[in-house]
């Protein structure tokens, strides 16, 4: 199963994780 | 052939360096041309996503009345093309054996037997069964009911950001929508409105429901929600509104104000809209998406500002991340972000597996596949999720829908690229949606 999120953001959103990176529920992933 | 097999002398010899070359050569060529196919539409100016290769032909003309064993025995002595795969996967019977898979997995087994079994699958997938509420193995009556267990309240603590991951997995892809489709893998792209749908212009969905969300709200006054105990401002929720033209204040923040919503047109000048701001959601929704599809827009509307939310704001973009759950991961889901779900749309299709693997060499999984759009908004405009069911775990659920039934009888099935929408219509006159606070369990997949 997958989980596919698209959003509008400010171009200057960043994303804090890795391709292939392990992540849980509540972890970071995206910030302003 | 068994003379054959045992008799036919066989000779190795290397190939030439050249022939290694050309065969890359090759494959680099073809994965240019699949990144820039060309897209098909239909008459309605819409992405037409179908499965494509070189027996597309005959499988448009037999469908899957095509010999399933030939096909089989097709997969096994020429599964080196992913194409071809595609062809060969859509005529399994992956809708059937998801729904046996569901059957064998909520059947109730022997206590005595649970914790042992459970333990085993735990150490072959590596489950953690120390998070796990409740702890005792022996309480989970199936493999099914196990697949969908909880976690002890503050085993996940929620990060600061403004976006937090909605599930236990790995992260396979994210990066900015360019021209309206999502990268599936280096050089390959899907079309986000076949990702999401599009309300079809002069026509309505497919099948629509209404129905009042459970009202986990209370809008406390004008310029402040509580969602489940967490009190969020209005404007934090859903963004800072745009003021209509000529007017100082309006939209969401200030829902009292009796502002006509400006439309653009399709010259691009401002003209009052003909429905009400306080008209039903569904009438807005179908009228703004008309004016979209005039405009040439993906009509996701942003209602609170009046314009079309396919056209980002100044100085926004689209972004998007994939994040995919191994058998062994915990199989709920939860909110990224506070924020509010206007409508879900469930595409019924087809249960190919989301492995990495099958992702990398299946063009447009994404779109094939059953999945629940849940389209809403936050504080910076647009937000949708999407979760896309494979062939172990068919079933998505959500908790604040109690009307979606996904992976049903195939009787009962929608045409296939069709879906059924439902509106979500909160009981607050203001957030006009479910309400969602950051890291809420929503929902989750269940085996079969």
């Amino acid at each position: 199963s997958t989980i596919v999120l698209v959003f509008e953001a400010p171009q200057d959103f960043e994303f804090v994780v890795k391709t292939g990176q392990k992540i849980k529920v509540g972890e970071r992933l995206g910030d302003v | 052939l068994a003379d054959a097999w045992n008799h036919t002398p066989t000779k190795w010899y290397p190939l030439p360096v050249a022939v290694g070359a050309l065969l890359l050569i090759v494959l680099q060529y073809r994965r240019t041309r699949r990144s820039e196919k060309e897209v098909q539409l239909d008459e309605n100016g819409l992405e037409v996503v179908k499965l494509k290769g070189p027996w597309q032909k005959a499988y448009d003309a037999f469908g899957l009345s095509i010999s399933k064993t030939y096909c089989f025995t097709l997969h096994f002595s020429m599964c080196i093309d992913s194409y071809f795969q595609v062809h060969v996967f859509g005529a399994f019977p992956l809708k059937r054996l998801s729904y046996v898979w569901g059957y064998l997995n909520s059947l109730e087994l022997p206590v005595w037997f649970r914790p042992y079994g459970f333990k085993l699958y735990s150490w072959i997938f590596g489950c953690n069964l120390n998070e796990i509420d409740p702890p005792d193995l022996a309480h989970y009556a199936s493999l099914g009911e196990f697949f969908y267990r909880k976690l002890k309240p503050g085993a996940r603590p929620v990060a600061d950001t403004v976006l937090v991951s909605p599930a236990d997995g790995r992260v396979l892809h994210f990066g900015v929508i360019r021209d309206g489709r999502v990268e599936q893998i280096k050089g390959a792209t899907y079309s986000l409105d076949a990702l999401l749908g599009v309300e079809r212009h002069g026509s309505p969905p497919p099948a629509s429901i209404e129905f009042q969300a459970r009202d986990q709200a209370e809008v406390l006054d004008r310029d402040f929600a509580d969602i489940n105990g967490i009190q969020y401002s209005l404007q934090d929720l859903l963004g800072t509104p745009c003021p209509p033209s000529g007017s100082a204040e309006g939209g969401v923040g200030s829902p009292t104000q009796e502002l006509p919503m400006p439309m653009p047109t399709k010259h691009g000048e401002q003209t009052d809209a003909s429905v009400s701001p306080d008209a039903p959601l569904q009438d807005v929704v179908a009228h703004e998406a008309g004016v979209a599809a005039e405009m040439g827009v993906r009509p996701f509307l942003d209602r609170a500002q009046g314009r079309p939310a396919g056209s980002v704001k100044p100085g926004h973009s689209l972004f998007f991340a994939v994040i995919y759950l191994a058998p062994g991961d915990y199989h709920r889901f939860h909110s990224p972000a506070a924020w509010v779900v206007e409508k879900r749309r469930h595409f019924v299709g087809d249960l190919f597996s989301v492995s990495p693997w099958m992702v990398d060499k299946l063009a447009d999984v994404f779109v094939l596949n059953e999945r629940v759009a849940l389209l809403g908004r936050w504080k910076y405009g647009f937000f949708g999720m999407v979760p896309v069911g494979a062939t172990n775990v068919g079933s998505i659920k959500i908790n604040f829908d109690q009307a979606l039934r996904t992976n049903v009888d195939r009787r009962r099935r929608p045409p296939v690229g069709t879906f059924e929408e439902a509106v979500y219509t909160s009981a607050s006159p203001v957030l006009r949606g479910q309400p969602l606070s950051k890291a809420q369990e929503m929902g989750g997949f269940c085996l079969g």
